[in-house]
């Protein structure tokens, strides 16, 4: 979807550079599996479209002629190293296996869990969020939300299928929608453009 | 319970 938008109306502005790289790095460091170990056809393409997508859209923001010029610089100030670091850290001392693998896949994990709010904050600091960058963020957590239906769909169906690392970030990630969810809706209901307050 | 669950899902 966010793709899709910049490529066709050559805009980025209300767009947050700082979470497409921290979704990049949330996939490269968790499907690195891709070099050694085969899920299903479905899940090996669905790795590849989101690296590649993430890095298409930095792409599209940092080169693009046209695109880079609408970027909101001065606006998408979060300081990621904020949220590297700490998730690093967790990675580390808390995790399943302690490989190199296995702690960047859970950094990959934590990472997503809070990869949304640079986005968010350039949302509330952006005046008439565009419908298109609305979507795309709905998308995004409702697509993760619906993870908690599947979960909830294994553990009752598979026997022995359990992640607390996994379940515990999801739900913190989708917590962290509510309030923009909220919104969302709201200026949905009133057929107005979407604004969050400050 | 240190086992390590499979990476299955995206």
């Amino acid at each position: 979807v966010l793709l899709l938008k910049i490529h066709a109306t050559k805009n980025c502005s209300g767009v947050s550079l700082k979470t497409q790289e921290l979704y990049a790095i949330v996939f490269v460091t968790r499907y690195l599996d891709l070099l050694f170990s085969f899920i299903s056809l479905y899940n090996t393409i669905m790795k590849l479209i989101f690296i590649g997508s993430s890095a298409c859209i930095i792409w599209y923001i940092r080169f693009h002629r046209v695109v880079s010029q609408t970027y909101d610089r001065e606006q998408d100030t979060f300081r990621v190293i904020f949220l590297i670091l700490p998730c690093l850290l967790l990675g580390i001392f808390i995790n399943h296996e302690f490989t190199i693998t296995e702690i960047l896949w859970t950094f990959s994990i934590y990472l997503e869990a809070v990869a949304i709010l640079p986005q968010l904050v350039l949302l509330q600091r952006t005046k008439n969020v565009d419908t298109l960058t609305g979507n795309y963020v709905f998308l995004l957590g409702g697509y993760r939300a619906l993870y908690l239906l599947n979960w909830i769909y294994r553990f009752l169906t598979e026997p022995g299928y359990r992640q607390w690392i996994v379940w515990i970030s999801g739900t913190i990630q989708t917590a962290i929608y509510c309030d923009f969810f909220y919104y969302y809706f709201q200026s949905w209901r009133r057929n107005e453009k979407l604004s969050l307050p400050s | 319970g240190n086992t390590k669950p499979p990476h299955d899902e995206l």
